[in-house]
């Protein structure tokens, strides 16, 4: 089982 | 003020079909160096960041940084109705009231559709966007823009149509990248070998491999960057399996589409 990873650890806000 | 100008509609018409049915809302700062526009799904699975610098414009003037949040649907809506030689002036006022104007104006019969749109929120955007060192990539692949839609169609059509997470698995190994993924009966593998440049010298299809790498994505998300093959010939993948795939299609010498999106994970 795998599940779709999510950005917010890569972009963070400005 | 802000207002630029576009003598052709096609390059706006792109962009809006590009990106417009995986993302709801966006964010377009418009600065000195031209348009940036940043959008993320509601998922928080996939942004888009696209960069439009102000020589892609016939006429561009924006002397003060200017940030606003546009609904996708409603603009895509608008610029359907524009033919693809239509005139498009953007424009915003000093005094802005929370609203940018978009005109159409067709050269041949000299009508012109005038459309207001109000700011809306993004999803947290604009974010923060790194240049993620080369070389934490393992793997790079370029190839014809045309020639990833079809893939991503085909895997559409064998992938199990009913079921929204259908996964496609790229491996990159010496000088082959294969698709794969699993419909209801069986398998299906597109297999993609470097070609050579001289045979094609304009539609190459480049691997560059530091590493073996097998990653998986949800193939919903992958068919719809696809769509940005409209606005280049060619569409570069960077793969990483400590970081988001980069799937990267650049406009020009003007700018660049690039979609990121994190591999699947194994629980």
């Amino acid at each position: 089982k795998s599940s779709q990873g999510r950005l917010e650890s890569f972009f963070k806000p400005v | 003020i802000l207002e630029l100008r576009l003598v052709q509609a096609t390059l706006f018409k792109n962009v809006l079909e590009a990106i417009s049915d995986l993302f709801s809302k966006a964010n377009f700062d418009f600065s000195g160096t031209g348009l940036e526009l940043q959008a993320m799904d509601t998922s928080h699975v996939a942004l888009v960041a696209l960069l439009l610098r102000a020589e892609a414009f016939n006429h561009y003037l924006c002397d003060r940084d200017l940030s606003m949040g546009l609904n996708l649907a409603d603009m895509a809506k608008a610029f359907r109705c524009a033919n693809n030689d239509d005139i498009i002036t953007i424009k915003a006022e000093e005094d802005w009231s929370d609203t940018v104007t978009f005109t159409f104006e067709s050269p041949e019969d000299g009508e012109i559709s005038i459309f207001d749109f109000d700011f809306v929120g993004t999803n947290g955007v604009p974010l923060e966007i790194p240049e993620f060192p080369e070389s934490e990539y393992q793997a790079k692949v370029r190839m014809p823009s045309a020639k990833f839609m079809r893939i991503c169609k085909k895997l559409s059509s064998f992938g199990d149509s009913g079921d929204r997470d259908t996964v496609v698995i790229i491996s990159v190994d010496k000088e082959c990248v294969n698709f794969f993924t699993r419909g209801k009966t069986g398998t299906s593998t597109i297999v993609c070998r470097q070609t050579q440049t001289v045979d094609k010298p304009k539609e190459p299809t480049l691997i560059e491999m530091k590493e073996q790498v097998s990653l998986a994505f949800d193939l919903r998300y992958m068919n719809s960057f696809s769509k940005g093959s409209t606005l280049s010939d060619q569409v570069t993948i960077s793969l990483s399996s400590n970081l988001p795939a980069v799937f990267e299609y650049k406009i020009a010498e003007t700018g660049y589409i690039r979609y990121y999106m994190l591999p699947r994970i194994e629980e």
